[in-house]
């Protein structure tokens, strides 16, 4: 044979059956596979290695598209120096790690030169301040703090009030974790970001929905949610230290081509990194 | 919904004298398919709906006058029959104190747990006391201190830098003060992560604890069976604790553990106030799972 070898069967199934291990999902699996067996059938490939190959880069260019140019650390950092004080909303449901990522890139950012300051919007849960303190320290950045219980939307407001005062290069602001089918919370998000606009138009230039990279199909929901209160501008995808692929960014990033910026790979400052799809594509298969 | 897809496929079938292994193959996808998207692992979908499709070619569907509607009540059987008999409740031991271990992964809702927990049995005439063991976390003792404070529960903590020795030594002090009933909180950790893995076991070893909760975020995708079989294999949990129901995952990881682990879910919990904890009710949640 000329090294034509036919794609059996067992070898789509095999590759179905690891993405929805991967967590990516019966829809936006079924699409990949569906037009795999399609070009399959027309002899496009010579080889499984070389399906696999394309596979790769269909996947990676599909969460690249969202990324509009800005692909590199370095290409995010511009964008940052444009807008003083830049402002990055974090938010997401509980527990999956705003106020530790919020630390890593303070930390980051302060190593480049920029100045940091960070704002403890989430005055509901216990200690939640406390415990954004304690990163501001290791991560050297002022922090705004309110008493418990204060309206949110005034810390986020006075936050960045007291960045352009002080000439201040980013402002991070953290946010109380909430589920999306919380609707008076879903408000109270909005509320932050629209006095945050009203201080600074404009602001935040960024918003970033942090994901679990170990939840299943309810994080497209919660994009979808999130994405109808805030300007959802960006993801990232924290714990992918675990065995979780987070294989959700797949359909997220199909339906609202929300680029992932950055991932989360532990518990202590450093342990966040800008988002490769190639090497989060490879993960995604072993 | 599942029973109307299946009612109009068995309308079509109806014209053929009786449901083969062929004519309910789209039925069984079309159930494997829904419990994928409610998150239900992989392999423990394709055992279930295996179970369902012997289950379907019975004599009962068959016979039925909506058969859609006999093979969804056999879809919600075998879920609740799987997700666990009646409540469970928590096991106490006879010598005072009775000792809880709470553990799980990173942000699954432990330290929270711990204080609903502490509120419920507290409400319930036992003297519970939490211990803070959690020494990484920056303000995680804070956390569990606000939260005992909320519900006068003491929290003990010691500024050793030492999880396993926190944790005996909280016993200790709980035992000679008289307290009822001992929760531990951990630190959340990863199960590959052997370091801290290797902790919990000896915490476990330390204590000894009657009841060991193996905490998990209701929203968790494939990945629950994963964790749940190694933190099983370090700890041998007795029970299970679902969080953030209150959410609208569909939770079909709790199937997935029930089904590759076996131990029973025993809270749920619905809300982040300390008193949004429930018993387990297998068939609210078979109802969820489904969609
Ligand atoms: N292994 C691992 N753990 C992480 C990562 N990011 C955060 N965590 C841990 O996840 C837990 C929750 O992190 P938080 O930063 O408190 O999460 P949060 O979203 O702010 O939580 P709430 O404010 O309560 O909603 C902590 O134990 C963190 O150390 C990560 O990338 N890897
Ligand atoms: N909506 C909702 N939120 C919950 C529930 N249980 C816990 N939370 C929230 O989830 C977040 C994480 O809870 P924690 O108790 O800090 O979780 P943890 O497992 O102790 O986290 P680590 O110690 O970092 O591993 C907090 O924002 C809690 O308020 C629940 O049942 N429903
Ligand atoms: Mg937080
Ligand atoms: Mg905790």
């Amino acid at each position: 044979f000329l090294g034509k070898r036919t794609i059996d069967d067992s070898f789509l199934d095999d590759l179905e059956d690891s993405l929805i291990s991967g967590d990516v999902g019966v829809k936006t699996t079924l699409e990949i596979i569906d037009r795999l067996r399609e070009r399959v059938s027309k002899n496009a490939f010579t080889s499984e290695k070389e399906l696999i190959e394309q596979l790769h880069e269909t996947i990676s260019d599909s969460l690249k598209s969202g990324m509009k140019g800005v692909e590199t650390f370095d290409q995010f950092m511009e964008q940052v120096s444009m807008k003083k004080p830049f402002v990055i909303l974090i938010v997401g449901v509980n527990g999956v790690g705003k106020t530790t990522t919020i630390g890593k890139l303070a930390s980051r950012f302060n190593k480049l030169g920029k100045k940091v300051v960070l704002g403890a919007a989430d005055t509901f849960r216990a200690a939640a301040a406390d415990q954004l303190e304690i990163w501001a320290k290791r991560a050297e950045v002022r922090i705004v703090l309110h008493q418990d219980g204060a309206d949110p939307a005034a810390v986020a407001f006075d936050t960045v009030q007291s960045a352009l005062a002080r000439n201040e290069d980013v402002v991070l602001i953290d946010t109380a974790g909430r589920l999306h089918n919380k609707l008076h919370l879903m408000d109270e998000l909005n509320k932050i970001q629209r006095s945050v606009e009203k201080i600074l138009p404009g602001a935040p230039h960024e918003v970033f929905l942090v994901l679990d990279a170990s939840t299943g199909q309810n994080a497209l929901v919660q994009a979808r949610e999130f994405s109808k209160v805030v300007r959802i501008s960006g993801l990232v995808l924290t714990k992918l230290d675990g065995t979780a692929k987070g294989g959700i960014v797949l359909g997220i990033c199909n339906e609202l081509k929300t680029p992932v910026r950055f991932i989360g790979v532990g518990e202590q400052i450093e342990d966040l990194r800008p988002f490769d799809p190639e090497i989060f594509v490879d993960a995604l298969f072993e | 919904d599942l029973s109307a897809k299946f009612d109009s496929v068995f309308r079509k079938i109806r014209g053929e004298n009786r449901i083969t292994e062929l004519n309910i193959a789209d039925s069984m996808r079309d159930i494997r398919r829904a419990l994928l998207e409610a998150d239900v692992n992989i392999q423990v979908a394709r055992e279930f709906t295996e179970k369902v499709r012997e289950k379907a070619l019975g004599a009962d569907v068959l016979k039925s006058v909506s058969p859609g509607q006999q093979i969804v009540k056999h879809v919600y059987d075998e879920l609740v029959t799987l997700l666990g008999g009646s409540h469970t409740g928590i096991r106490f031991s006879q010598k005072l104190p009775s000792v809880i271990l709470v553990c799980g992964l990173q942000g699954s809702g432990k330290t929270t747990f711990c204080g609903k927990l502490a509120n419920q049995l507290k409400k319930q005439g036992k003297v519970p006391a939490i211990v803070a063991a959690d020494i990484y976390r920056p303000a995680a003792i804070d956390q569990l201190k606000k939260l005992g404070s909320q519900i006068s529960v003491p929290v003990l903590s010691y500024g050793i830098q030492d999880a396993v020795e926190v944790a005996r030594r909280g016993v200790e002090e709980s035992r000679l003060a008289g307290r009822g009933v001992v929760i531990i909180d951990t630190a959340g950790r990863l199960h590959v992560d052997s370091e801290m893995m290797d902790e919990v076991r000896r915490i476990k070893e330390a204590v000894s604890p009657e009841e060991i909760l193996f905490v998990v975020d209701a929203m968790t995708g494939q990945d629950a069976v994963n964790t749940a079989k190694a933190f099983w294999d370090t700890v041998s949990y007795t029970g299970v604790v679902m969080t953030k129901m209150d959410g609208d995952t569909r939770g079909g990881a709790a199937l997935s553990i029930r089904q590759v682990v076996g131990q029973p879910i025993k809270f749920l919990s619905y809300g982040e106030k300390l008193e949004s904890l429930d018993p387990f009710y297998p068939d609210r949640l078979a109802q969820r799972i489904l969609g």
